[in-house]
């Protein structure tokens, strides 16, 4: 091992985090396709109800005009043909037709069940999305850390310059300006309200959290 | 003039600086969270997608005793065909008539050729299959279909997904606590930047 002290092992912190990213990513992009595809949209049941909305039913019957089926309720000559009795000429026959309504209602009923099941299933893969879309944001920066750490400065923030503007007609108010460079970044200018004294402990802690937004912000740009 | 003395430069520089290693901690916290949630979701999938499966196959058994029974309904003879026939005659053009009015009104584009795709398809049902329910049966095939098709994809996409995670969690960065807390603390300031933060080249050389 080249970095005995590392508590990551043989390998480094660099090495450990910058193979995160790059799977994370990978993750991702193996995930977020499905959910932009038209196809991956669970069924609308309501269609097989005949409750669909008109823009299924125009692309029902473009594609298909079993669509225009749907609408045989509103014909009383279509209507009547569904209640035609064959049952005195065959009687087994209205038995068949019986059963098989029956045993279509069924298939409906558990198709629309494992339909909300199937919604439920997508809903859980788009938690583990957004997870990984967290995981992304929450870790990005550090894992670019290493990467930015070129300087023989141990410091992971460094501070240039601090100076202090009296109010004139552009600030009406004083203001402190500290200049920091996170890691080996581009300087990065925080502006501090003159109330604010420097020799406050929370001062600094302020100005950090401000230089990290700012460099957090950057980064996701 | 410098304001500030270089030592309170260096001195703010420290107090950031404690700042910021602060939140790298705070973000390495953060991820081995997030990585236990995914693991608790993936538990919840997995339970799910037993349900699923399930649901599945009673779905499938209800579909193929329809099929079942739609294929022996076919097999009688067609017993009302008189009245049937009749009735059906008088339906096609109210149905066509209906639909129409309802695709030029709300689809608006291409009214000609469904119309004649319409009519062609009225033309070679039978009032047979309006009978037997035949575009109920055929809406829930293309359901079946579709919904396969969704799984499969989503599945694919998720077994992909999990053996990038499943490399990733694996790594020692999520299995093994470091022993010695003052080098597990690689941000731990001010001190000293632990060796690793250096890269590597500057460390051989």
């Amino acid at each position: 091992s080249i970095l005995p002290l590392s508590p990551y092992g043989p390998l480094g912190f660099h090495d450990v985090f910058q193979s995160f990213l790059e799977m994370i990513h990978q993750a991702q992009q193996a995930m977020d396709p499905q959910f932009h595809r038209p196809a991956f949209q669970p069924l609308d049941m309501d269609f097989m109800r005949g409750g669909a909305d008109n823009r299924t039913v125009c692309k029902e019957i473009r594609h298909n005009s079993t669509g225009c089926l749907r609408m045989k309720d509103q014909c009383e000559k279509c209507k009547e043909i569904l209640s035609v009795d064959c049952s005195t000429n065959n009687p087994a026959q209205a038995q068949l037709r019986q059963e098989l309504n029956d045993s279509l209602q069924v298939a409906e009923l558990l198709t629309q069940r494992y339909n909300d099941l199937l919604q439920s299933y997508q809903r859980k893969m788009l938690s583990t999305s957004s997870l990984l879309e967290q995981l992304n944001d929450q870790f990005s920066w550090v894992s670019q850390l290493a990467n930015l750490t070129q300087g023989e400065d141990p410091a992971y923030l460094h501070v240039s310059t601090v100076t202090t503007r009296t109010p004139d007609s552009d600030t009406p108010s004083q203001v402190t300006e500290v200049v920091v460079k996170l890691f080996d970044s581009d300087p990065i200018t925080v502006v501090m309200p003159g109330e604010f004294p420097k020799d406050n402990p929370k001062f600094m802690d302020t100005v950090a959290e401000k230089a990290l937004q700012e460099y957090r912000r950057k980064k996701r740009e | 003039d410098p304001l500030v003395s270089d030592s309170e430069l260096q001195e703010m520089s420290t107090q950031g600086s404690k700042y910021i290693d602060k939140e790298i901690q705070n973000a390495v916290k953060g991820v081995k969270e997030i990585k236990n949630l995914i693991e608790k979701t993936n538990e919840e999938r997995k339970s799910l997608l037993s349900t699923l499966e399930e649901a599945k196959k009673k779905k499938e058994d209800a579909l193929e005793e329809t099929r079942d029974s739609e294929i022996k309904l076919k097999a009688f003879p067609e017993v009302c065909n008189e009245t049937m026939m009749a009735l059906w005659e008088e339906c096609k053009p109210c149905l066509k008539q209906t639909c129409m009015k309802f695709y030029a009104r709300v689809c608006r584009s291409g009214s000609g050729l469904v119309g004649r795709q319409l009519e062609e398809f009225l033309n070679q049902s039978s009032p047979f299959y309006f009978w037997m329910n035949g575009d109920r049966i055929d809406s829930l095939l293309e359901s079946d279909r579709q919904q396969s098709h969704v799984l499969d994809a989503m599945q694919d996409s998720f077994n992909r997904v999990s053996g990038i995670m499943d490399t990733l969690f694996q790594d020692r960065f999520f299995t093994h606590e470091p022993q010695d807390t003052h080098y597990f603390s690689p941000f731990n300031f001010p001190h000293r930047r632990p060796h690793f933060l250096y890269p590597k080249s500057r460390l051989v050389r």
